[in-house]
């Protein structure tokens, strides 16, 4: 079972877009794909119709009532595509989990009760507390976002320290990472120059796949659809087409 | 003194764009100003060509060692605009004070021994934790930008939550509340169409002014200077200005 983390603090930089939409094309090729979403902000689980208020149990009752992630699986959301959805509950967890020992393994323990998947995805929200470090600890590959903006390469230092200490502290071993591009626009040199940056620093840790800035991804939401449902046709679709075949190869 | 906070907890919806902007047009229009960045990624920090490994003292040092604003301040960073900067310290200062009685207030009271400003401005955090909490008790306008894409309302529901807590329980009194429409694309209907959402739910609480996709506002960060320094003939840099204009006006 491959277990995808998708992170990074900077806010907006195309983690849920990614979860969702890699989730959807690795379904689609016949893999059999779980998106976990660990957000309190549940975009994920927006993104792909879920209608909130009618959950009775979420990703929240996992991390602190203990029940197990199949007990909460919102079952095909899109063809071979299942849910772990969240709601705002999710936002007291940070703080009830505060004090407990163990906190930051229990996404990996329950990883191990599951069973039927290929692929696992876990999306994370714009910080880097209780709920990212989950899904650091229990991803096998950890996919970083980075829009090709100015702020790029700025908060990359602190996830980087971050990710060494949870290698350091709490697995004895290292996360695999892969850069992802995301909302490259071909049309200015500054997403040329911090795509360049960022392959000259990371080399081959950066996909070769890169996401163009598309208006069909930002409006795939809206209809409750990943974008291989909505606009399979759009450079966005394509693009993400892509990346999961590069998920696959690797 | 006029106070404005700018927040929202959802990543990437032009926060620091707006804060570091807006408050060098208030400068550039005679105002004192003064910037306060209150996210430990430190962006608007680095927006106005400040070198975090320089400073020795930042506004970690005001939540946590007690010194006051002047303490920190590095001053004319563009004409008549100042800034207390932040740095990765700051992230320790949510966990730090966890339980401290009175943490929600510690800006307000040090806004309250500070002189010599017409306007104060305060960056904050994609996150509702202690440091956004800080810029809401601080201010008397709460500017609340608003990516014109499909999440835009979502996330409202729970900053408006948090907002009424904020003003039953430790202000007893209403925050002002200014929605600004960003990054608006007018070459897509689904920038048309949340804005209008937004406009119809939130009426004239929200700004005549909208600020366009413009690329240069996107570049301005990597040049160390706010768009009126940087491209003042661009339509970011026009959008801003006008902003200010109305922010004065009101
Ligand atoms: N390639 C793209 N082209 C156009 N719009 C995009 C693209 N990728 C993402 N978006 C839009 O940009 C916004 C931010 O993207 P997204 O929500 O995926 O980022 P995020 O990192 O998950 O944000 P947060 O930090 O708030 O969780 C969303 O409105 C999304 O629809
Ligand atoms: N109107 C605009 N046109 C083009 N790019 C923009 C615009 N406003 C902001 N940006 C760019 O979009 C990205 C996100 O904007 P910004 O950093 O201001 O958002 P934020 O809400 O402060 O993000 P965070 O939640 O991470 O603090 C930045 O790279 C910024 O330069
Ligand atoms: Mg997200
Ligand atoms: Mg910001």
């Amino acid at each position: 079972m491959e277990i995808l983390s998708v992170a990074n603090q900077k806010g907006g930089c195309g983690k849920t877009t990614t979860a969702v939409n890699l989730s959807a094309y690795l379904a689609q090729k016949g893999k059999r794909t779980l998106l976990i979403d660990l957000d309190p902000q549940g975009a994920a689980t927006t993104s792909l119709g879920v209608k909130k208020r009618t959950l009775e149990r979420t990703i929240y009752n996992v991390m602190v009532d203990d029940l197990g992630l199949a007990d909460v699986v919102v079952p095909d959301v899109a063809p071979s595509l299942d849910i772990a959805p969240a709601n705002m509950n999710l936002s007291a967890a940070e703080q009830g989990l505060v004090n407990q020992p163990g906190r930051e393994t229990i996404i990996k323990m329950k990883l191990k009760a599951l069973n039927g998947y290929d692929y696992v995805l876990i999306d994370t929200p714009p910080s880097l507390g209780i709920l990212t470090l989950n899904s650091l600890v229990a991803c096998n590959t950890l996919i970083i976002p980075v829009q090709t903006e100015y702020f790029a390469m700025e908060g990359m230092s602190q996830l980087l320290k971050i990710i060494k200490m949870v290698e350091e502290r709490l697995l004895g071993s290292s996360i695999k990472r892969r850069y992802l591009l995301t909302m490259y626009d071909a049309r200015t040199n500054l997403s040329k120059e911090v795509a360049e940056q960022v392959r000259e620093h990371f080399q081959d840790q950066v996909f070769k796949t890169v996401i163009p800035r598309s208006v069909k991804l930002a409006e795939a939401p809206s209809h409750g659809k990943p974008i291989s449902l909505h606009e399979p046709d759009s450079p966005g679709a394509k693009a993400y087409e892509q990346l999961a075949a590069e998920v696959m190869g690797q």
